[in-house]
C-alpha cells in the first residue's frame, strides 16, 4: 500500500518501511524454517575438512557418471515431492586392535519427515598388502530400548588393493528413520596384522562418508466417502 | 507480470532480496548467497459482481451465477414469498503470485551434515489479479 496508507489486502495499516522490512526479513526465515522443518536455525555447525569435502564429492560425481541409471531429479522443479540429498561424514567411535567403530547421525527433522531412495556408505582402504584381505563390514543398529546395538546386516569383502568401495546401505537407513534417535553404526572388522583400517585422522581426505537421497513423505490422502 | 516502480498502485511484482550475511545465517546456508523472496503488492479493478452476467472475468462469473430458483411451496397456503437476495457485495480481485520457482538450498543441519534440497515454489517470478 502506498506509504502511511491502508493496506486493501491485509486491512492493516501500511507498515512504515523500516518496519516493513523487518517483518518481510521475518517471514522469510520463518517460511525458510517451515519448509525445512526446521525448529530454529542450526547452532554454528563444525563444517567437514576441506579435504575431506572435496574428495567426497568428486567421489560422488564419480559415483553419478559410472551409474548413469542413479537417481534422476524430477524433470521439472514442482512436478515430484520436495527432494533431499544428505552427505554425512562418519563420527569415530570405539576401536580394537582389529575393528573399529564409525557412528553417521541423521537429523530428526529430515527422518520424520522423508522416505530414503538410496543410501551408500564410501570406504577407502589405504593399502592392504600383499593379496586379497577379508573385511567384515557390520551395520548396527541401536535396539528399540536404545541400550544395546543389533547388527542389521553384515558384509563381508576382499580387499584386493587401495581405494574406495562403496556399499548399498539403503535397507538400513530406511529402518533408522523410522526411529526416535536415527543414528547408523558402521563396525569395520580387519586382520589381525592390518591395523586400523580407517585413515590416521578426520581431516584425512578419504574420510567415511555417507551419501542418502531422500524424498518427502507423500501427504495423507484422507478418502471421504 | 509487471515489477513494482517507486510509485506503483497497480498490481506488481515488488522484488525484495534476504542476504544471508545480513541476517546472519551465512554459517549454516553454504549456497545461495540470499534469497529472492520478493511479493505481490497493489490494487486490482474492482469487479462488480451485482449485474449477473457483466462478468470481467470467469472468477466473477462464477460468483455471478444467479442462485438456483427455490422449490415450489408445500401445497397448504404458501408462505410468504422469500425476501429478494441481497446483491452480492462487490467482490475485490487480489494480487497474486501467478509464476513462482523452487529455492535450491545447500546447507547444515544440526548434525553438522551438508543437505541439499530444492524448496519447491519459494521465489515469486510474476504477479497478477485473479
Amino acid at each position: 500500500a502506498a506509504k502511511g496508507g491502508w493496506c486493501p489486502a491485509c486491512g492493516v495499516a501500511a507498515l512504515a518501511p523500516g518496519a516493513q522490512r523487518d517483518a518481510l526479513l521475518a517471514l522469510a526465515k520463518q517460511s525458510i524454517l517451515a519448509k525445512l522443518r526446521l525448529p530454529a536455525r542450526p547452532s554454528a555447525p563444525q563444517p567437514p575438512a576441506r579435504g575431506a569435502l572435496l574428495a567426497a564429492l568428486r567421489r560422488m560425481r564419480a559415483q553419478r557418471s559410472d551409474t548413469p541409471g542413479m537417481l534422476r531429479e524430477p524433470t521439472r522443479p514442482g512436478m515430484g515431492l520436495q527432494r533431499y540429498e544428505i552427505l554425512s561424514f562418519a563420527e569415530s567411535g570405539s576401536s580394537t586392535s582389529r575393528s573399529v567403530r564409525l557412528h553417521f547421525r541423521f537429523s530428526q527433522e529430515v527422518a520424520g519427515s522423508t522416505e530414503i531412495l538410496q543410501a551408500t556408505l564410501y570406504l577407502f582402504w589405504a593399502g592392504p598388502g600383499a593379496g586379497a584381505q577379508p573385511v567384515t563390514v557390520r551395520l548396527l543398529q541401536p535396539d528399540p530400548a536404545g541400550l544395546n546395538t543389533t547388527v542389521a546386516s553384515e558384509t563381508r569383502l576382499e580387499v584386493q588393493r587401495s581405494g574406495w568401495t562403496t556399499l548399498d546401505i539403503g535397507a538400513a537407513v530406511r529402518s533408522l528413520f523410522g526411529q526416535e534417535t536415527p543414528r547408523l553404526t558402521v563396525e569395520l572388522e580387519v586382520p589381525e596384522d592390518w591395523g586400523s583400517p580407517l585413515p590416521s585422522h578426520h581431516g584425512d581426505s578419504h574420510w567415511p562418508f555417507v551419501v542418502a537421497q531422500a524424498q518427502a513423505r507423500t501427504p495423507h490422502r484422507v478418502h471421504r466417502r | 507480470g509487471v515489477d513494482c516502480g517507486a510509485d506503483s498502485r497497480m498490481c506488481c511484482r515488488q522484488e525484495f532480496f534476504v542476504d544471508f550475511k545480513e541476517i546472519g545465517w551465512e554459517d549454516w546456508i553454504i549456497q545461495p548467497e540470499g534469497y529472492h523472496m520478493n511479493f505481490c503488492a497493489g490494487l486490482c479493478p474492482l469487479h462488480m459482481a451485482s449485474v449477473p452476467g457483466l462478468a470481467a472475468s470467469f472468477h466473477t462469473a462464477v460468483l455471478n451465477r444467479p442462485p438456483p430458483p427455490p422449490p415450489p411451496p408445500p401445497p397448504p397456503p404458501p408462505p410468504p414469498p422469500p425476501p429478494p437476495p441481497p446483491p452480492p457485495a462487490a467482490v475485490d480481485s487480489c494480487c497474486v503470485p501467478t509464476q513462482r520457482r523452487p529455492l535450491s538450498l545447500l546447507y547444515y543441519d544440526r548434525d553438522s551434515n551438508i543437505v541439499k534440497t530444492d524448496i519447491p515454489d519459494m521465489i515469486v517470478d510474476s504477479c497478477g489479479c485473479t
